[in-house]
């Protein structure tokens, strides 16, 4: 059991050592355990270091970099152990433009295998949907299902 | 496991019947402010049996049912139906084990009434809970990000962080 | 004090019931104390009608709703008393097209008499500025400010 | 009472002097994720007295002194200052009443000897806190939204809430 915990932790931590950077084109990031001795009540710390930054306090860090951190150890979690089914509401609003299209890169790469639902209001990630749905509430206070072209160009 | 569809009836703003049908990849939900997404996710999690109000938003269980509109009356009941396709690689488990498909369904009616549904019988929440334990339905902290949600791992504490990777083992 | 308290109340209530509907194109919303009697100690409560909803528990609303009920109210007080300078950073977050350009309405109006510094990605709010500052990291970690050129359409 | 312009010099990630000039209406900061633009909304925070390191997302107060990058050396002091214009319907308190124009700065080594300043004169903290009392430059609830901070009134309790209806009477 605390193999197990060690095993997976270092695994995810393989993982988040590759997702990071890639997701935000540069950088590195590492998890780190609390407590070496004791396995079974051990937290774990997320060490983060943006492009070309030094290494801080998580805290420092802006709101649209935290969300990357947050997303690449998701990632990361997610290769270790597959989901078959993902939802994700509205994690693309902080991300700019160049982060906004890494995210929706590795995403793209993830729904190969596993069904993901995602909310977005976002352009970018709208094009990348292999199925859109649209929800509108034509009659107020009632939702209802409607297709979507999204416009060319 | 896959799933094929979800069906919305008299689920917070979805009064009519409404079904989205899930294929492969990526399904993007989209429209403007309030216009529901988030609730479809809701109904996601409240179907394969979340038990806190609050973490869809309400105080009380009674308020995911349909309370009305300017121009509509409340409903009685509020109803979503999960359907899954089993792979060769991940069949249903224990006596779902030789089906192909099967169906996930929770009422709720406005006295409280509450049922939880497999194939149209009736079953307890844990049978729902252990029948969809490993599918990241609903109940995966890394496989279930909500709307505002998306840096609590970074503002959590090391403790909070361990379980995501106890989740994961 | 109690007497100042019950006005200013009263005050930014009358504006919060004006600017509400104005703000997400109709619906209503009005300010309560939780305890008429007790004024030094009342809290305020929020009940708040999106166009053509029902009253409902201010916890249901969507991500959207809640912020221009948030923005809405600040919109009011701030007619009550207000600031010669306000900073607003990512409040248009959450916001979809219409309420995105609603709100940039009602932020030129308030600019007119006061000063404002508004963080956004959202080009629509740009398009709104007087002044635009860049802000660049091209020497990662060292952060610089840059002239801005819009493009056009 | 308007603001004219900010100077940062070693604050955060502005380690070179850089100067914003604010007109009338308004001023739009724009920029990648981490470029910067949030911290100039600490700077502002700051120089008026600010004393949470965690509000402004430190965990001590020499945090806001530039760390260095992979190519530039850490520097040894912060500093934010901020010229201020009177106008006539809102002159300046106190025995500042006579100025149109005052410059107020905050200074920060990392010996973690700090220095408040009003048109190069040192000042306490509390001279600069109530020179800009009613100016709700960083002092002010309603008229400072952070990031993420815009709903934080409508999930705040009725009490939290009785403070914005305080502040503006
Ligand atoms: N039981 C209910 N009956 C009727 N309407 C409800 C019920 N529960 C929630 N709603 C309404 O559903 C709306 C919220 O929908 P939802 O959160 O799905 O919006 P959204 O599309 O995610 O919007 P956003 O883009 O702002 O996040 C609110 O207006 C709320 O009042
Ligand atoms: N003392 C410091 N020295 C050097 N860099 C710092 C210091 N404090 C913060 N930073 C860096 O500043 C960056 C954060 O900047 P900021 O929060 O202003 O970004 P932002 O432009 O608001 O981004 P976003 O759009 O994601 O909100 C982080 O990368 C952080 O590491
Ligand atoms: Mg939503
Ligand atoms: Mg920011």
């Amino acid at each position: 059991c605390r193999e197990r915990f060690r095993e997976t932790f270092d695994l995810v931590n393989d993982h988040f050592r590759e997702t990071y950077p890639r997701l935000v084109g540069g950088g590195s990031a590492r998890l780190a355990l609390t407590d070496d001795e004791d396995l079974l009540e051990t937290g774990v710390d997320i060490f983060v270091q943006p492009p070309g930054k030094r290494l801080q306090n998580l805290q420092l860090l802006s709101g649209g970099e935290k969300a990357m951190t947050a997303i690449a150890l998701l990632i990361a979690l997610f290769r270790v152990k597959p989901s078959p089914f993902c939802v994700l509401d509205e994690v693309d609003a902080p991300l700019d433009e160049a982060n906004g299209a890494r995210f929706n890169d590795m995403l793209r790469e993830m729904s190969r295998r596993s069904q993901f639902l995602v909310v977005t209001h976002n352009r970018k990630t709208m094009e990348c949907a292999d199925t859109l749905y649209g929800v509108t509430m034509a009659r107020p206070g009632v939702s209802r299902l409607v297709s979507v072209q999204l416009p060319t160009g | 496991m896959r799933i094929t569809r979800l069906e919305l009836h008299g689920f917070k703003s979805f009064p009519d019947r409404t079904v989205f049908h899930f294929g492969d990849g990526i399904s993007c939900v989209v429209g403007p402010n309030g216009s529901g997404k988030s609730n479809v996710v809701d109904a996601l999690k409240w179907c394969v049996g979340e038990q806190s109000a609050r973490s869809l938003r309400g105080s009380e269980m009674t308020d995911v049912i349909f309370a009305g509109s300017t121009d509509r009356k409340p409903v009685g009941y509020a109803e979503v139906a999960l359907t899954l396709k089993a792979s060769s690689d991940t069949p249903f488990p224990g006596e779902y084990a030789q089906l192909h498909e099967l169906q996930v369904g929770r009422r709720l009616h406005r006295t409280g009434a509450s049922e939880y549904f497999v194939n149209q019988s009736r079953v307890r929440r844990r049978d729902v809970v252990e029948l969809l334990l490993d599918s990241g339905i609903g109940n995966n902290l890394y496989s279930f990000i909500e709307q505002g949600q998306v840096d609590k791992m970074i503002t959590a504490s090391p403790a909070e962080r361990r379980t995501l990777i106890d989740e994961a083992a």
